[in-house]
Order: structure tokens, then sequence, then C-alpha cells
């Protein structure tokens, strides 16, 4: 099973 | 006050046709040192980041950092008024909630004809954070001609991702030994990495390929890979995708 996680879970809002 | 000439105009016609797909609508950010975007997908799994330096153009004013909202299938039919081979101008200012685009063809006015065709379109309000991303080293970066790498996403987005017809192994090895520095395949590997990815997404990504003869891709297995299209001398437009990952 895969799962593609958000930009949010490698990268932090500004 | 805010205004822009850029001698090829077609360069921001092609960075338009390379993210409309993946993003709506989106910011456009002047400054003095040139225009930046910075857009994730509806689903938060891409994002395009665009850079056109202020050095690439003919003209560039920017009085005070601006931001304008702009839908981007509005602007790209806008901008396909406008032949390959027209100047682009584009007007903003403070007071209006309007950006204006003016195409000339510098070719018709060496003759006699000056033709100016100008067309104004609404800005809108975004709500859009930016992301910080940081510098990164990456396990392997590629770079190669990227109307291959465009022909490699179409073959393999064919078969499909799920199986059901069979599967599909492309290798592609370094490649130095050729006539233009372009038509090189060059892999630098500090440490081997095995991802998987989406390839609809990829496949969006390659919109970009008129852009650049060559195409960076780097990777590393706990970032999103870039996929990375260089605008000479004017900066560059990079997509980011999420890995997919076993659970």
């Amino acid at each position: 099973y895969e799962t593609q996680l958000r930009l949010e879970a490698f990268y932090s809002f500004n | 006050m805010l205004e822009l000439r850029l001698v090829q105009g077609s360069i921001l016609k092609k960075v338009l046709e390379s993210i409309k797909d993946l993003v709506n609508d989106a910011n456009f950010d002047f400054s003095s040192s040139g225009l930046t975007l910075q857009s994730m997908d509806s689903s938060h799994i891409a994002l395009v980041a665009l850079l056109l330096k202020s050095e690439g153009f003919e003209h560039y004013r920017c009085d005070r950092n601006t931001s304008m909202g702009m839908n981007l299938g509005n602007m790209s039919k806008m901008l396909k008024c406008a032949g390959n081979d027209d100047i682009l101008t584009i007007k903003g200012d403070d007071v209006s909630d309007t950006v204006t685009f003016m195409f000339t063809s510098d070719l018709v006015r060496e003759i006699f004809f000056y033709k100016i065709a100008d067309f104004e379109m609404k800005l809108m309000d975004i709500d859009n954070e930016h992301l910080g991303i940081p510098e990164a080293e990456y396990h392997a970066i590629v770079k190669m001609p990227s109307a291959e790498f465009a022909r490699i996403c179409k073959v393999l987005a064919s078969i499909g991702d799920t199986g059901d017809i069979g599967t599909a192994n492309i290798v592609l090895r370094q490649n130095t030994t050729v006539d233009k520095p372009e038509d090189a395949t060059v892999i630098e590997m500090n440490e081997p990495v095995s991802m998987t990815f989406a390839l609809r997404y990829m496949n969006t990504f390659t919109k970009a390929t008129p852009l650049s003869n060559t195409v960076t891709i780097s990777l590393s297995p706990d970032l999103p890979v870039v996929v990375k299209y260089k605008i000479a001398e004017m900066g560059y437009v990079r997509f980011y995708l999420t890995p997919k990952m076993e659970e």
C-alpha cells in the first residue's frame, strides 16, 4: 500500500 | 508603478503553458530583483517555483514589491494572442485591479507600420502561503535532454502504473560522448536512490520542455524530487513532487 504525503510534510510554511 | 518588457515574449507564453495545467490561480510576485511565483497544486502533492530575473528583461521597473493574483488559464488565453516573435510588455499600478499585457511586433515597425495590441486582465485576491524550501544535498542528480525525459514519461504513462497490461523498464546510462553538450546524459550519484512517483504529475511537468533543451532531476529518498528547467539568461521553472511511499 502506497501513500503520498503532502509537501507540508517535507517543508514548512514561511 | 510596474513595467516590464520582454523582447522574447514567447518565453512567458511557454512558462504559462508549462504551469497552467498544474495550478489554476497564482500570485506573481514582483520585486526589484525579478518576478517569482510559487504555488502548489490543489492536492499539495506538487509545487511549481518560477524565477525570471530582472536582468533578463529589456526594461524592468518595479517601484515597490507587488503581488498580482492571476488566473493562469485566462492569462494563457491572452498571451496566446501574442505572436511568437512579439515583444511583450506587462504594466500594472498600485490602484487598479487589472494588469495590462501589450504585444508589439518589432519586425513590422521596421518597415512602416507599428502594431500594438493590448489586453487588460482582471486581477484576483489569492491567499497563497509560501513554503520555505532550503537548498539540499541530493543523492543523485540527472541532467539529460528534456525531450528524452518527456518521451520516457509519456511512454511509461501510456503503459500505466497499475501493472494491468504488464511492466516496462527503461535504463538510462550516462552518455557524454555527444556532439552537443545539451544532448549529454550526466548522472551524478553520491548514493544509490530508488523512488516512486506519480507519472501523471511527471507528464504535466514535461509541458515545460519547450523552455529548455535540458532538464535536471534531483533525487533524495527523504525529499520531494526536483525537476528543473533552466530558462537561459533568465531563471528557471522548478517542479517539486512528493514521492509515493510504502505504508
